[in-house]
């Protein structure tokens, strides 16, 4: 299964990840 | 062969067909791999090979739902108490689980592997970060993220899906008080409420056996929810690289509302082996039920008369669940 989030932030929002790598719940996915 | 019936010779004849043609669509697929792995060793970028209309539409026409029900009746067969600790043992063992983490530590404590399977983790087991503005729904892979150009989302690099189909239209026209003065030049100005902002999405896969926990990654009022009743196709990385619009074809639940910087959604994509969404704060939700067709979906607005808000939820909040079956 997949989950997949779309939102709208302000330009200088930043992903603070890698494709490919694991996750858990909780750790960060991007701030501002 | 000399010696068998003239019955069971007939019977051998489609045998040779099927292995020779099986043989040679797994020798041409050998030598396609081989053929990019050269390309790329001489730096060239080897587009992503797209099954053609004919393969999604044969990997459609296998009853998927119906398979996912199946198996979800399967796994809600209660299991004899000497036989739960080997099985589950063995699922452990597969998908690499630390039962350290679970709620309840006893195998003998869950009936069977459907109840396993959505066992709940101890509060302490995933620290919600408290620093940055977005965090991870669940346990996962990151399939792909970034920004949303042109209304076409990637799932995985080079390979994009439509986020009109996906989502589905904003409004159901029937809830709006007027027909729209003016006609949205694209989807996109009906998602974006702020000038200035952009369009971002992260694609988040759950392996078999990831916890199927489903939180909240941000402070949110939950307002309408869009189930679509399709197929169930597997959604693994290697499907989600030959397949585009894979995920516009498998049964979904979108969950739409704003956050503190507008437009926020979240939508959980079923699969073959989990085919069933549950969202704890709807529970008129049915999905992979056999009463609705394929390709139909349903609306739902949380706001109401008396609530205008939608549903107000927190951030690490518990959202939902994936299922067997």
């Amino acid at each position: 299964s997949t989950i997949v989030l779309i939102f709208e932030a302000p330009k200088d929002f930043n992903f603070s990840l890698q494709a490919g790598q694991k996750i858990r719940f909780g750790e960060a996915l991007g701030s501002l | 062969v000399h010696t068998a019936p003239a019955r069971s010779l007939s019977l051998l004849r489609p045998l040779p067909i099927l292995v020779a043609t099986g043989g040679g669509y797994a020798g041409y697929r050998q030598y396609e791999k081989y053929r990019e792995r050269e390309l790329e060793k001489l730096g060239l970028d080897v587009p992503p090979k797209l099954a053609g209309h004919w393969e999604v539409a044969l990997y459609k026409s296998v009853p998927t739902r119906l398979l996912s029900r199946a198996w979800g009746r399967l796994n809600q067969v209660e299991l004899p108490h000497w036989l739960r600790r080997p099985v589950y043992s063995l699922y452990i063992w597969t998908f690499g689980v630390n039962m350290k983490e679970a709620a309840v530590e006893d195998l003998h404590h869950y009936r069977n592997l459907s109840e396993f399977f959505r066992r709940r983790r101890k509060p302490q087991a995933r620290p919600v970060c408290g620093l940055h503005s977005v965090i991870s729904p669940s346990d996962g892979k990151i399939l792909n993220f970034g920004q949303v150009k042109n209304c076409e989302v990637e799932q995985v690099k080079g390979v994009t899906y439509s986020l009109e189909s996906f989502l589905g239209p904003r409004t159901p026209a029937e809830d709006l008080p007027f027909p729209p003065a003016v006609r949205h030049s694209s989807f996109r100005s009906q998602l974006v409420t702020r000038e200035g902002n952009e369009l971002y999405h992260c694609v988040i896969y759950l392996a078999p056996g990831v916890q199927v926990g489903v939180q909240l990654p941000r402070i949110w009022n939950g307002r309408p929810a869009r189930e679509y009743q399709c197929s169930l196709m597997s959604v693994n990385p290697g499907m989600a690289r030959w397949i585009k619009e894979l995920f516009c074809h498998n049964e979904r639940v979108v969950l739409t509302g704003d956050w503190k910087h507008g437009f926020f959604s979240l939508t959980a994509v079923g699969a073959t082996n989990v085919g069933s969404i549950r969202i704890y704060f709807d529970r008129d939700l049915h999905t992979n039920s056999p009463r609705y067709s394929k390709g139909s979906y349903n609306d739902f607005s949380f706001v109401t008369h008396a609530n205008k808000e939608g549903i107000p939820m927190r951030k690490g909040e518990h959202l939902g669940e994936f299922n067997l079956g």
